[in-house]
């Protein structure tokens, strides 16, 4: 089970550009 | 063609567009030490992108509680306060009655990304940090 500060951190990840 | 660092002047959604314009941006707020204003920001972004449907219903709850409390319960906070009390009291009776849309924290980022483009990004065009990139 992810913790809260992963589970951020993986939406703010997510919502991130991807290197061209 | 026209190299990305003078693209990031263009606005600020050309800027949140390139990942080293958000890496130099990241490290300006750091200075000013606001860079919750942007991780808020994607959160909400990345949010949104979250399908409601069974199988992420707990991790879309669990993901809302997790940005109101770290960015929205603590007034203190930088991103707290740059958001209007009726935005903050919305997103609280949301989650506490569970209803949790996708489109929950688009006024409190719209909010933030007004503040950003009002004053945190025209203070980092102008910044030794962008000056010395470019």
């Amino acid at each position: 089970i992810d913790s809260e500060d992963d589970l951020l951190q993986e939406c703010i990840s997510s919502a991130m550009p991807k290197k061209k | 063609p026209t190299p990305p660092y003078l693209r990031w002047a263009e606005s600020l959604h050309s800027l949140l567009d390139d990942q080293d314009g958000i890496n130099l941006f990241r490290t300006f707020l750091k200075q000013e030490d606001c860079s919750d204003l942007l991780d808020f920001w994607f959160a909400c972004s990345g949010f949104r992108k979250l399908e409601p449907n069974d199988s992420n219903e707990e991790k879309r709850l669990k993901l809302a509680k997790a940005i109101f409390k770290k960015y929205i319960l603590d007034s203190n906070g930088i991103v707290s306060r740059q958001i209007k009390p009726a935005t903050k009291t919305f997103i609280r009776d949301s989650v506490m009655r569970q209803q949790i849309d996708p489109a929950m924290f688009d006024q409190a980022q719209m909010e933030i990304q007004s503040m950003m483009e009002e004053n945190t990004y025209p203070v980092f065009l102008k910044s030794d940090i962008y000056l010395e990139y470019t």
